[in-house]
């Protein structure tokens, strides 16, 4: 564990926790892609079924329960709970055009053809596109709540601090996984735009507004 | 080695 990597997950903890008091205090789905969460929730069930096989340390046990229970329970919040304030006329980004090509991916490049790993793979793919749905949805409505931003540049920043602990464990441990790097260099590549807006906008107090 | 890494990180 390096500052890199606590303060990745740290990010990616906010990002949910963020995401999960706006639905519960404004009691309001809105602006949030149903579609991306349904992804996150299949990302994280199938990287995380080695909870069962593999003991890595409590903090990571944990880490993983809580980001399974808070990605389902925000599934659930979604489509079942306030799915009156869901805005699906907006969210309406093919999901399968990321679920299919990030399956066949992870049958071909793998580390090793086993049920496990292919999950793993798998979940590292879809995780580098699961927020396309989310910003397709931005992108249509021209705007997005701060609060919204907020989640989103939480969720975008921990996977390129993740790429910076990757640089450190390359040149201090000697270890690299090249499936979990350039996956994590994709996923950070598709916030750049957003990146921009959230610092020349959302910062300065203005709402993130996408020119028309 | 082996062919799959430990995946210890999140």
């Amino acid at each position: 564990m390096n500052i890199f990597r606590l303060a990745g997950d740290l990010s990616h903890l906010a990002a949910i926790i963020i995401l999960l008091i706006k639905i519960w205090k404004t009691r309001s789905c809105a602006g949030i892609s149903g579609r991306s969460q349904v992804l996150f929730a299949i990302v994280f069930i199938t990287r995380y079924l080695d909870l069962f096989t593999n003991f890595i340390s409590a903090y990571n046990t944990a880490m993983k329960v809580f980001f399974l229970g808070s990605s389902i329970g925000t599934v659930y919040l979604m489509y079942l709970k306030f799915k009156a304030t869901y805005d699906h006329n907006h969210d309406t980004f093919r999901i399968e055009f990321l679920l299919l090509p990030t399956a066949l991916l992870s049958l071909v490049l793998n580390h090793e053809f086993s049920v496990m790993e292919i999950l793993w793979t798998f979940s590292i793919y879809l995780e580098s596109v699961a927020i396309l749905p989310q910003l397709f949805m931005v992108s249509k409505t021209g705007e997005a709540e701060s609060i919204t931003s907020h989640y989103l540049f939480a969720l975008g920043s921990y996977r390129g601090l993740y790429i910076l602990n990757w640089i450190y464990r390359y040149y201090f441990e000697g270890f690299y996984d090249i499936i979990a790097i350039v996956a994590g260099c994709v996923q950070t590549i598709l916030y750049c735009d957003f990146f921009y807006l959230y610092i020349t906008k959302v910062l300065k107090g203005k709402k993130l507004q996408l020119p028309a | 080695g082996k062919a799959a890494p430990d995946h210890d990180e999140l």
